[in-house]
């Protein structure tokens, strides 16, 4: 079972997650805006800052991680914000949110220029996060595994990322134990979903250019 | 590509927050 220090240590991670999240005025816009691709290009383009802000809220309250290089604490940050905001966006929409925004946002996505080859592995991504109905505390943590990836470039004290990722690793393999005792491959499958995360970042490089373009 | 650079400028700035508070 779970320690008690294993306890606090998630409760920091949770809380944080639960805290730093995209403010209302951007959110609300979803449902104001008119509807043109530009108009959907401008709202993603602003969500996603400020879902990068939001991100590095949270990841600074991640037990160690503001003891890293600095400039390792930059190339973590930059070499996960793109998986950790997939994630994100992942978890949120596969929650049904209140009123139909999520229907919204899946129109304003679709409809924003962005390309429909990227467009598929995205949305497929979604809904195996969604099937997963992952708890609170794992989106947190498997959120936080993500960003403590040691192998990212730049990052220079692969070691000392590695001392942090790892005791979350370890908290996550038993949430999943405990949450879904009957589904003895789950914590294998959360894993699995960060490799299909990093597929997404590839493309998701490639989808920029070609989104910026059009 | 000019995005990323963005990114890091955002990361940075938000990074920095914790020195003014």
């Amino acid at each position: 079972e779970i320690t008690k220090e294993q306890q606090a240590f998630m409760k920091v991670i949770v809380d944080s997650y639960n805290r730093h999240q995209i403010p209302q005025d951007v959110t609300k816009k979803l449902l104001q805006e008119q509807y043109s691709a530009e108009e959907n290009f401008i709202l993603l383009t602003e969500m996603a800052t400020s879902q990068v802000q939001v991100l590095v809220e949270f990841t600074k309250n991640i037990p160690g991680f503001l003891s890293l290089d600095h400039e390792d604490q930059i190339a973590l940050l930059k070499g996960s914000a793109v998986e950790a905001m997939f994630l994100r966006s992942a978890q949120v929409l596969s929650t049904k949110m209140p009123n139909g925004h999520t229907e919204v946002l899946e129109e304003r996505i679709r409809n924003s220029g962005i390309s429909e080859e990227f467009m598929t592995p995205m949305f497929n991504f979604y809904k195996s996060i969604g099937k997963l109905h992952m708890v609170q505390e794992e989106q947190a943590l498997l959120t936080a595994v993500t960003i403590l990836t040691p192998d990212r470039p730049f990052v220079k004290d692969h070691p000392a990322v590695e001392r942090l990722q790892e005791p979350m690793l370890e908290v996550l393999r038993k949430l999943c134990a405990l949450h879904h005792p009957r589904e003895p491959q789950y914590f294998a499958r959360l894993l699995g979903r960060l490799t299909e995360l990093r597929t997404l970042n590839h493309y998701h490089t490639e989808m920029l250019t070609s989104w910026r373009m059009n | 590509p000019a995005t990323n650079l963005g990114l890091e400028d955002i990361i940075r700035k938000a990074l920095m927050g914790n020195l003014e508070e």
